[in-house]
C-alpha cells in the first residue's frame, strides 16, 4: 500500500 | 507495494476501453506515487450511480516557495480516454476550499484541459501536470484557520 501522504495545504490567507 | 496490472485489469473489468485505462493509471502511478486507484459509486447529477474507478491521493504543488501535497480525486467514466476524467479537490477538515475560476463549491475542478479533452492528446499525466502549475498559481485549498487565529487569547 502507498505510505498516504499526509495532505497539506497553504496557510490560510486573510 | 503499487497495485499491478492484473488488479487494474479486474478492477476496470467493465470499462469499454480496459487497456487504455489500465496503461494510463499504471503510468499516473508509477509517477504519482500518492495518487492510488480505488473503485468506488460515483454518483451523477441526476441521482443515478456506478462502480467507478478514481485516482485519489495528493499531488505536489509548489506555491510561494513550499510544496504542499494538495488532496485530489479524479473519477474515470467508463467511458474513459475518450470522456475526460470527473475531478475533485478533496478538503481534509483542517481545509477550506478556495472557490475561483477553476474550483467550484463542492471542489469540482473545471480546467480548458477538461473542456478541450481529446484522446490521445490529452491524458492524464497531461492533466495532473496542468493541475500542478494552476494550483501553484491559485491553490484550490488553504488551511483553516486555527481557533487562536480566530479568538486571540483575552488581554487581561
Amino acid at each position: 500500500l502507498n505510505g498516504g501522504t499526509i495532505p497539506t495545504a497553504p496557510p490560510s490567507y486573510t | 507495494m503499487a497495485v499491478s496490472e492484473s488488479q487494474l485489469k479486474k478492477m476496470l473489468g467493465k470499462y469499454k476501453y480496459r487497456d487504455l485505462s489500465v496503461q494510463e493509471t499504471i503510468s499516473v502511478i508509477a509517477q504519482y506515487k500518492d495518487l492510488k486507484p480505488v473503485m468506488d459509486g460515483y454518483v451523477f447529477n441526476d441521482g443515478s450511480s456506478r462502480e467507478l474507478m478514481s485516482l485519489t491521493g495528493t499531488i505536489p504543488v509548489s506555491y510561494r516557495g513550499n510544496t504542499y501535497n494538495i488532496p485530489i480525486c479524479l473519477w474515470l467514466l467508463d467511458t474513459y480516454p475518450f470522456n475526460p476524467p470527473i475531478c475533485f479537490v478533496k478538503p481534509t477538515s483542517t481545509m477550506t476550499i478556495k472557490t475561483g475560476k477553476h474550483v467550484d463549491a463542492n471542489g469540482k475542478i473545471y480546467l480548458p484541459y477538461l473542456h478541450e479533452w481529446k484522446h490521445p492528446q490529452s491524458d492524464l499525466i497531461g492533466l495532473i501536470q496542468v493541475m500542478i502549475v494552476v494550483f501553484g498559481e491559485e491553490p484550490p485549498v488553504f488551511s483553516r484557520p486555527t481557533i487562536s487565529a480566530a479568538y486571540p487569547p483575552y488581554q487581561a
